[in-house]
């Protein structure tokens, strides 16, 4: 049960940034 | 992108021993281009980061009640998420995933959620101990969750 790597959580985040532009 | 022309990241950070992690996924954040982050951290999370090694404003229920003295006031889980794009509660622990699964917020980070707007993303990444995730009422709580329109980012 150990939480996602922290680039996993990143890089999801950056594909949400990318589609509010 | 708000009027602000940033895209706000708000991380919601819950009693895990993950939540040592969150340092590191802020900084990370303030790396892509064009991202604010603000943070709000549960009590027992406050156990697991060093708070001077965290870079911006972290909010705790403390804050919550010192914003409000009289009616004009603002609320401080409205304001939170009237400012912020997109939620990540990272990590996720076992205690406030049956909390939020089933309503409620006895907390600030647990109001926000409440509160959301369920139209901007909120990523959720669940962390706790194998034995706690195998109960059968893990899976149960993440698929609705997921009902509720929440994206999970599976632990490992």
């Amino acid at each position: 049960g150990a939480m996602a790597e922290v680039s996993t959580i990143i890089s999801v985040v950056e594909q949400h940034l990318h589609k509010s532009k | 992108l708000n009027s602000s022309g940033s895209f706000r990241v708000l991380v919601g950070v819950t009693g895990s021993v993950a939540a040592l992690k969150l340092p590191a996924v802020v900084d990370q954040l303030l790396q892509l281009p064009g991202v604010d982050v603000r943070v709000v951290t549960t009590e027992h999370a406050k156990h697991f980061y060093n708070h001077a090694e965290v870079a911006v404003k972290i909010y705790s229920d403390k804050d919550e009640w010192e914003l409000w003295k009289q009616r004009t006031d603002p609320v401080l889980h409205i304001e939170l998420r009237r400012w912020a794009d997109l939620l990540v509660i990272a990590p996720l622990d076992a205690n406030t995933l049956g909390k939020i699964s089933n309503g409620i917020c006895d907390n600030l980070l647990t109001c926000v959620v409440r509160a959301w707007d369920t139209s901007r993303p909120l990523l959720f990444c669940p962390a706790m101990n194998t034995a706690m995730w195998l109960h059968p009422i893990t899976a149960q709580q993440i698929s609705r969750l997921k009902e509720f329109g929440y994206m999970e980012v599976p632990c490992i």
